[in-house]
């Protein structure tokens, strides 16, 4: 896993 | 898409729409922090870099761009077009305190080191105490319009909504964004004190009054 940012988040 | 998410951006939205109309109705922007409203420009304009290079989906698309040029907007409204109204004597919150702090805390902590995402994490932290000038001014002049509180109560939701999706998707998706949900839980922990009034003063039709 790469980064745990979620980025369909606003 | 969960519909805890999709409550809080209709809160977000909602709470937008609320403010222009509160500034183009009353054609005053008394009560409202420009530094605020400044750090939001910020905030957006640092997160969404990736309107450039990632395509979500429509949706995704055209939210982030409304909250970029609703935040410019309101800063207008504010400096060019209701200029005599606003009075930056009250909003004295001093907001390099937040801005060095979130800069330095961006640094230490992101995904990855690179400037968009370095800037994300700048833009989220920024995002969780934005509304503390906002706050400090309500709290020095002790009151505020009705509509100004309906404003900050759906702020303050879209943030508190995100809490629940993000449980949600833990369960169900397995995703876990530690920068965004310790900030998240900040940002709504900030609103206490004030949706404690709004609840028991506000919404019984009384005025937002801080006692003395």
């Amino acid at each position: 896993q790469e980064t745990n940012r979620a980025k369909d988040e606003l | 898409m969960n519909l805890f998410r999709l409550f809080g951006d209709m809160s977000h939205l909602a709470s937008i729409l609320i403010l222009v109309h509160k500034i183009q109705t009353t054609r005053s922007c008394r009560g409202i922090s420009f530094k605020t409203q400044a750090l939001y420009v910020t905030v957006f304009v640092s997160r969404y870099l990736d309107l450039f290079y990632d395509w979500v989906s429509l949706y995704n698309f055209f939210m982030k761009v409304f909250f970029i040029s609703s935040s410019c907007y309101i800063l207008y409204l504010m400096k060019m077009k209701f200029r005599p109204t606003n009075d930056p004597s009250i909003d004295t919150f001093r907001i390099e305190y937040l801005l060095g702090p979130c800069a330095i805390l961006a640094l230490i902590f992101h995904y990855k080191f690179t400037v968009t995402e370095v800037l994300w994490s700048f833009s989220i932290f920024l995002e969780s105490v934005a509304i503390l000038p906002q706050l400090f001014m309500l709290q020095r002049t002790g009151e505020a319009e009705t509509i100004t509180t309906h404003y900050l109560a759906a702020l303050g939701a879209y943030r508190a909504f995100y809490i629940p999706n993000w449980i949600y998707r833990y369960w169900t998706e397995d995703i876990v964004d530690p920068i965004a949900v310790t900030s998240g839980i900040v940002q709504t922990a900030l609103y206490l004190d004030f949706f404690y009034v709004y609840f028991t003063k506000v919404l019984q039709g009384q005025k937002f009054e801080l006692p003395a």
